[in-house]
């Protein structure tokens, strides 16, 4: 039975996009099949698995608002039994463009479905905002949503906005909405403020936090340059380690 | 005559709540007389500033959708000569409700006239996105947009986008935008990446990117814990020093 996950916080830079595509190259080198949908205009996804970005070039763009079916702007990603459903600019103009759509909370659920057997694992990269594009995302997520909470009090501030919208998203279009679990990044060992947002999450969501927490570390920011996941970039950087540790905290979650 | 900038970048994390508090702070307290306004429905400028997010209270929600006058949401902070519009979650909504009402792109320009013989500066928080908010920031921004950046490698990813938005609203909406200046922030001397990511910024925007570089600086992101900006919080940081630098370029740009 495939499952389907969204990455999703409106709160910006706390790692929803590194999340989602290390997350799927560690379970993906576990032997699973894996499709990572970039559903952010910023196509940040796209351009971390090594694949250009081109306003003219098939994306999700197409299949939310043009109709065109989910495998047709599938590509393969550098690692075997990776896929990408790219992004593209053009997806900024979605949002207005959907509003109009019969079912336009539904869109990406049913775009999804044909393709749902070829894969064990979907994870779903979302843009900073509560929007129709999150919305699409959460209604499509059915085995629910991972939350990254970078360790920064700005970071909390937000929660109870997302698990509102959560809620909302579970009562009108997914009753199986729940939160998979929240994930800690961008941990720094060196300061207080890390360890007192970490025991405030684990205190507000008692045994929805993964025990793995992701530590801050620079070859993770380096690593979407060279297009790069940190598997194939830095395998043995604390960052790869903890993004092993928590694919297989997922695999383990069934 | 009042300057009135937006600080808009829709990557999200960059640094444009934390810009925009900590150089009014600098502004304010060079004896300028300054208002910020949290047109981002996190309200983290708002709690940045040690002013509660309340969802019953007055808030941009109110002047935006509801017509009030900006001046009857205006709070003092707790710095001589420094005001607040709040922010709070309803502003979420107001996206949606902007879309269908009539001069929706210029709803907080003509908020703001009435307001602005009040102040020197004007600064405008915006959300991580290119939505109707942000346009309305861009169309009320005479003085042009101040443009965080953050020193990492997916943040020069966004920049044409924005770039575009500019263009458009510089078009249709607001002849005088234009770029104020790109700030670079949270650069971490300890890694290469930074001064790489500085040196492409520097040389895609020659003229354009303020001198002032501001470090990657715990303090930074303590401070709103406490509602209080770096000047209260941590006056003699590295994070300090830089935004008064920065807010002393910013004087001298008239
Ligand atoms: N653990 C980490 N250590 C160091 N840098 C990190 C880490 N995780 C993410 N980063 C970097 O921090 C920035 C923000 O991360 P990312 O883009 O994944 O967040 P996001 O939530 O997807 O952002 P957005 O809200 O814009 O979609 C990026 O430049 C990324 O490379
Ligand atoms: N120079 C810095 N050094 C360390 N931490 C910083 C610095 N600037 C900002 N931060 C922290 O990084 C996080 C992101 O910054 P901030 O919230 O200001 O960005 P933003 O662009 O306003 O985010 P959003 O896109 O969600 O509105 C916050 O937790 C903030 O406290
Ligand atoms: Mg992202
Ligand atoms: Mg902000």
């Amino acid at each position: 039975m495939t499952r389907v996950y969204a990455l999703a916080n409106q709160k910006g830079g706390v790692g929803k996009t590194t999340t989602a595509v290390n997350v799927a190259a560690y379970l993906a080198a576990a032997g699973r099949r894996v499709l990572v949908v970039d559903s952010d205009p910023q196509a940040n996804a796209t351009t971390s698995m090594g694949v250009t970005v081109n306003s003219g070039a098939p994306s999700l763009y197409d299949v939310l608002i043009g109709g065109a079916p989910l495998e047709s702007i599938i590509v393969a990603s550098k690692r075997p039994r990776l896929d990408l459903a790219p992004s593209a600019p053009a997806l900024a103009g979605a949002e207005v463009e959907m509003v109009g759509l019969r079912g336009r909370e539904h869109l990406l659920q049913r775009a999804l479905g044909p393709v749902l057997p070829r894969y064990d694992f979907v994870l779903l990269d979302c843009p900073p905002s509560l929007n129709l594009l999150t919305v699409n995302a959460l209604t499509a997520a059915r085995d629910g949503v991972i939350i990254p909470v970078q360790c920064e009090y700005l970071a909390l501030e937000g929660l109870s906005r997302l698990l509102e919208t959560i809620r909302l998203v579970q009562a009108r279009l997914n009753p199986s909405l729940r939160i998979a679990g929240l994930v800690m990044t961008m941990y720094d060992a060196r300061t207080n403020l890390s360890q007192q947002v970490v025991d405030e999450v684990r205190r507000h969501f008692p045994g929805e936090v993964f025990n793995t927490i992701i530590p801050r570390s620079v070859r993770l920011s380096e690593a979407p340059s060279y297009g790069e996941c940190i598997l194939n970039y830095a395998p043995y950087s604390s960052g790869a380690t903890a993004y092993q540790a928590l694919a297989e905290e997922i695999l383990k979650k069934n």
